[in-house]
């Protein structure tokens, strides 16, 4: 997270710290048996992990003491099946679930985030939430979870600052940014998520309810936090058929 | 030669003199052998009846005989003085048969024009047991009660008598003495004529602190089993009859069930008569342990064959414990019946379906928690999500 503060305790009780094979990454709580991630944090070079690899940690704001905690045990992985990047260069569907072996008991710090309302809208310019264990590029892992309020980006702006990426570095693979996907950020950089934010929740809430849902999943980008860049995320909206099923047939 | 087998005689028939209704011929002499079962008389009827006239029926007569004893003999027309016509007079036969013997001499006088005769006869049953006694002196025909049948009688006896193989004669019999229906009437043998002498056979006398009755007596006891009835060779007793009536064992009333009731509530309850106890709702059967149902029987001893159970207030047990919730009791005690308790759920982290705080759950009848609307299944407590307890500041920017 990159120009963002400190979430004091409890206030982002979904958040969830993966590792999984040495790598660092978020997810959240959606169910008492459910976490939501980013399938590239269970997908690596185009096979997926051991569940036995994956560490799900959560309950704390301070990730030193999460580490030290046992793991929870996990049950089955789910990828998008139609999450594929052979070459980390297609970000379409990222997205996973994870389910747990035991069910989680809720309580001020552990609680689940909500999925998207049925007539879920993503208006530009309203301003979400995302949080973190990163601290900034170098993928130091903060002693404590940090957040950040962005905006929704309107599309047309995301897709240009897509295309002036690839313009400007024309050997690299950029991903194709899809509408499964959604940016967001400020246009003059300095906040963002970042690498190992991956996976975690980008939140809206909802004006009538003002519950918080799950918006985004931290997907990808093009550096961090740069002028002109944004950070793409997963538009959990329109996944809402396949996480129920997934979760119905399991 | 073997006598044939003779069927048996027609109850009635009909007779007919040669040709009739043709004028009969000159020079006959025919017989006709008419016979009816044993057991009963043969009666004649003359339909028609038309012979010559002559003084006492000379040349041309029909004769009517029983064992070749002439009972009359006729000629004549109907409504004609002369001769001997039967009319429509009947003849009764002594016995189950007759003769009739037609004779026509040897002229026909014109004109000739005498048709003969036609007769019916039948059987007619003989009630033997109004008949006299039989001339032979052996006595009448039953010792004590005749029954005319068709062709025949029979004999029965009086209550304490019984027939002998001649099926005529009744001899006393002091057995099959035994009544065994609730009520009825019994009798001295052939009451009310007086009783036979002698009826018991005195072996031992033992003492004379017996009855006031020195000769005859009925003895009753209180629990009448046997009734002894004796007459000794002398005096004459003109018999007893008594009616007798049974009445069941009673057994006393049940007393009231505190929170239950007997049933059937009759005022009085007899030998063989049953009683079920039920509960109230919200109580159960109790007779030392729970019981499920309760009946119980009169005696024939008065006594009923199970005591009284009780009824006890019933309870529903403790509560099913609410993942992620609790319960709390709101009025009753030890998780009886009506008691009321109300399940809520760990908030903020969990809620009742429906956004309800509590849910109340009463001690229904059949032990089972139900809530208002009578389903017994206890409520689920749902993951609040999306509200953290603690917000990030709203003032910071």
């Amino acid at each position: 997270i990159m120009g963002g503060d400190k979430a004091p305790g409890k206030t982002i009780p979904w958040q969830v710290m993966l590792s999984v094979e040495g790598g660092k990454g978020g997810a959240m709580v959606i169910g008492d048996h459910w976490i939501m991630t980013a399938a590239h944090n269970l997908v690596h070079q185009g096979k997926l992990v051991l569940k036995e690899k994956v560490r799900v940690f959560l309950g704390d704001n301070d990730a030193e003491k999460l580490a030290k905690l046992t793991p929870l045990g996990v049950t089955s992985l789910h990828p998008h099946p139609e999450y594929k990047t052979p070459d980390n260069a297609n970000c379409n569907h990222d997205i996973a679930l994870i389910k747990l072996q035991q069910p989680l008991t809720f309580h001020a710090a552990i609680m689940p985030l909500c999925l998207p309302p049925e007539n879920a809208t993503y208006n530009i310019g309203q301003m979400g939430m995302v949080s973190g264990f990163v601290v900034k590029e170098d993928d130091i892992i903060a002693n404590n979870l940090r957040y950040i309020r962005l905006p929704v980006v309107k599309e047309d702006e995301c897709q240009d600052s897509v295309n002036r990426a690839k313009a400007a570095t024309p050997t690299e693979k950029i991903p194709v940014l899809t509408d499964n996907m959604f940016c967001a950020g400020v246009p003059e950089g300095g906040k963002d998520s970042c690498t190992g934010d991956g996976g975690g929740a980008y939140v809206l809430r909802d004006g009538s309810t003002k519950l918080f849902w799950a918006a985004g999943i931290v997907s990808w980008g093009v550096g961090c936090g740069q002028t002109g860049r944004y950070g793409v995320y997963t538009r959990v909206a329109k996944y809402i058929s396949w996480i129920n099923e997934t979760m119905e047939d399991n | 030669c073997w006598r044939l087998a003779r069927s048996l005689p027609a109850l009635h028939g009909v007779v007919q003199s040669p040709q009739f209704p043709q004028p009969y011929p000159a020079a006959l002499s025919q017989q006709w052998d008419l016979s009816v079962p044993e057991g009963y008389q043969l009666q004649l009827s003359f339909t028609h009846l038309d012979i010559r006239p002559s003084a006492d029926c000379y040349y041309d007569s029909l004769t009517v005989l029983y064992d070749k004893k002439v009972l009359a003999k006729f000629c004549g027309q109907e409504n004609y003085s002369d001769g001997h016509h039967p009319g429509n007079r009947p003849l009764l036969s002594p016995g189950n048969r007759l003769t009739l013997v037609l004779q026509t001499d040897n002229t026909n006088p014109e004109p000739y024009h005498h048709l003969g005769f036609s007769a019916h006869y039948q059987a007619k049953d003989i009630d033997e047991c109004s008949a006299p006694d039989p001339e032979d002196g052996s006595g009448p025909l039953c010792s004590q009660i005749c029954h005319n049948t068709l062709g025949s009688y029979m004999c029965s006896c009086r209550h304490g008598y019984e027939l002998r193989p001649d099926q005529r004669t009744c001899v006393l019999s002091c057995g099959r003495g035994i009544f065994d229906e609730p009520g009825g009437t019994l009798s001295s043998p052939g009451y009310p004529d007086p009783s036979p002498h002698g009826l018991f056979h005195i072996e031992h006398i033992g003492t004379q602190n017996g009855p006031s009755c020195l000769y005859h007596w009925l003895q009753v006891t209180l629990k009448p089993q046997k009734l002894y009835y004796h007459t000794d060779w002398a005096g004459l007793s003109q018999g007893w009859s008594l009616h007798y009536t049974t009445q069941r064992v009673q057994c006393a009333s049940p007393s009231s069930i505190t929170n239950g009731r007997v049933t059937p509530n009759v005022p009085q309850y007899y030998y063989r008569d049953y009683i079920q106890v039920s509960c109230d709702p919200g109580y159960k059967l109790l007779d030392g342990r729970e019981i499920k149902s309760y009946a119980s029987m009169c005696q024939k001893n008065g006594q009923w064959h199970l005591s009284l159970p009780e009824c006890h207030i019933i309870d529903c047990g403790e509560p099913e414990a609410l993942l992620n919730g609790g319960v709390k009791f709101i009025s009753g005690s030890q998780n009886q019946h009506l008691s009321v308790i109300q399940y809520h759920c760990n908030e903020p982290f969990y809620s009742l379906l429906g956004g309800a705080t509590g849910v109340i759950y009463t001690c229904a009848a059949d032990r089972t928690w139900r809530d208002n609307l009578d389903t017994p299944v206890i409520p689920s407590c749902i993951p609040v999500c999306g509200r953290p307890t603690v917000s990030l500041s709203a003032f910071q920017r």
